[in-house]
């Protein structure tokens, strides 16, 4: 039985794809198997592993638009390898851009992502989601489907502000379609020389005490080379800063999720 | 007539809400009388300029949910004040969210916008249109809307290779519904020490150069800070380099648009 977990937060630009990647990397680096798939229609996620997203046979569009089951064809061509060994993608392309309109138009859309996934659940120890910007209905499959969701947070005003909002989806989520749900906070970009930065984690560390993870991550530039690299920064720069901060979460999720 | 100018890029943390309030707060010293509108329903505008989206009267999502015009109660209390002189502002609320599932079923959306705010096009100069990190219903709105859009880009990987998408979905709408609108580029969160910066802001200059902006916005750490205060930088920290910037960035913009 694969553990999902769906990487979210509306608030744009708080190291989602970075997270996905990186974390799914220091999953596979501990043996488990690893399925990253890429949710939102920019595609970071797919570049980052060093796929053409203009170029794919299949991504993960085709399956959400396939009328009841995934079609065999599909099923066995649209997962691709990365750099990394146990570590795989289902990548995304532009016409997932369309597919969120005529997903509100399905009775029970939401547990449409859930289905697809199942397919898999005996190949994979974990899949990792990497959501969109938005809090739409591709990001409420992936809330539906997820066993845990862990939320970047950069340490600035906007992003602290908006997880109450996150708090509250999360919540109507559980209550509706996944009573399991349980979220997790990550703060990302965190620059210890930035006086807000130290601030804003202090209240989050307070607030959020029992959602909090222990792991930050701190600014490293690394993490702005590896996607043009293609390639993991586990693998890119495998002793900088950002490989050991997320082989720490990789170690603290394993913790996190053993009660699975 | 207002010269409207949508702030809008799908790539999320690229500096579109600080652009919109910090060139609308240069352009309002310019003497120019200036509303900034929030498309997003995180409400990071509507919060930078000082206000409380949980305690909104009236907001966008009001105007754009009735039938036909906006009632007049409405429309003259639903823009605010912000701490600069010459600045309003017309907030977003959480109800928001739920107004992009209804615009899809209404034909000739895209056009709602357009008929919104032509009701204060004597009242205002420029109208800056703040939007969120998606090319779906809320931003095809504001790019019918507007006659220029500013497009805020990082200089990182995975916001320069985003951009051609864009470029596509600008093209798509003046074949479709706007054919006078005009695109710029701005650079944005520039860090100079960064060699990935400097390397992409080069290739930028080079591929976009009728596009790109001269003026280039630094990194400036009181623009973290200002959105805590609820005023512009331009009030808050009127020497920072931030602040500079962006009054060069308002100075170029009535340049450029001065066609209109
Ligand atoms: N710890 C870090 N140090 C330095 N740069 C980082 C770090 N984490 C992420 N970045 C960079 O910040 C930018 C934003 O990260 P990323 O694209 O992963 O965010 P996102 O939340 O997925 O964005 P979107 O909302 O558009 O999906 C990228 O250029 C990435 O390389
Ligand atoms: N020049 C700059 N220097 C330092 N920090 C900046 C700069 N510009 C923006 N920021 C900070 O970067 C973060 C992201 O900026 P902002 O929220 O304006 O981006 P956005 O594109 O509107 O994000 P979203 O995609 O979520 O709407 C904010 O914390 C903001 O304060
Ligand atoms: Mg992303
Ligand atoms: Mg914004």
């Amino acid at each position: 039985m694969s553990k999902i977990i769906a990487i979210s937060n509306q608030k744009g630009g708080v190291a989602k794809t970075t997270t996905c990647m990186s974390l799914g990397a220091g999953l596979a680096e501990l043996g488990q198997r690893v399925l990253v798939v890429d949710l939102d229609s920019q595609a970071n996620l797919t570049v980052a592993a060093g796929l053409d997203d203009e170029a794919l046979a299949w991504s993960i569009a085709d399956l959400l638009a396939a009328e009841g089951d995934t079609p065999a064809e599909a099923a066995e061509a649209v997962i691709c390898p990365t750099a990394m060994a146990g570590l795989k993608i289902l990548p995304a392309d532009l016409r997932l851009a369309g597919t969120e309109r005529l997903l509100y138009d399905k009775p029970d859309y939401e547990f449409r992502l859930a289905e697809i996934l199942s397919r898999w659940e005996n190949v994979y120890d974990i899949i990792l989601l990497d959501c969109p910007p938005s809090l739409g209905a591709i990001t409420l499959m992936a809330l539906t489907a997820a066993r845990y969701v862990v939320a970047p947070v950069q340490c600035e005003y906007y992003a602290a502000r908006g997880l109450n909002r996150l708090l509250d989806i999360v919540g109507a989520v559980k209550d509706r379609t996944n009573p399991d749900l349980r979220i997790f906070l990550l703060a990302t970009l965190y620059d210890q020389r930035n006086k807000i930065c130290r601030e804003i984690l202090g209240r989050l560390q307070t607030h959020f005490s029992d959602t909090m993870l222990k792991t930050v991550i701190g600014i490293d530039t690394r993490l702005r080379e590896s996607p043009i690299a293609g390639v993991p920064v586990l693998l890119y720069a495998p002793s900088t800063r950002a490989s050991r901060h997320y082989r720490a979460l990789a170690q603290e999720i394993m913790v996190k999720t053993a009660d699975h």
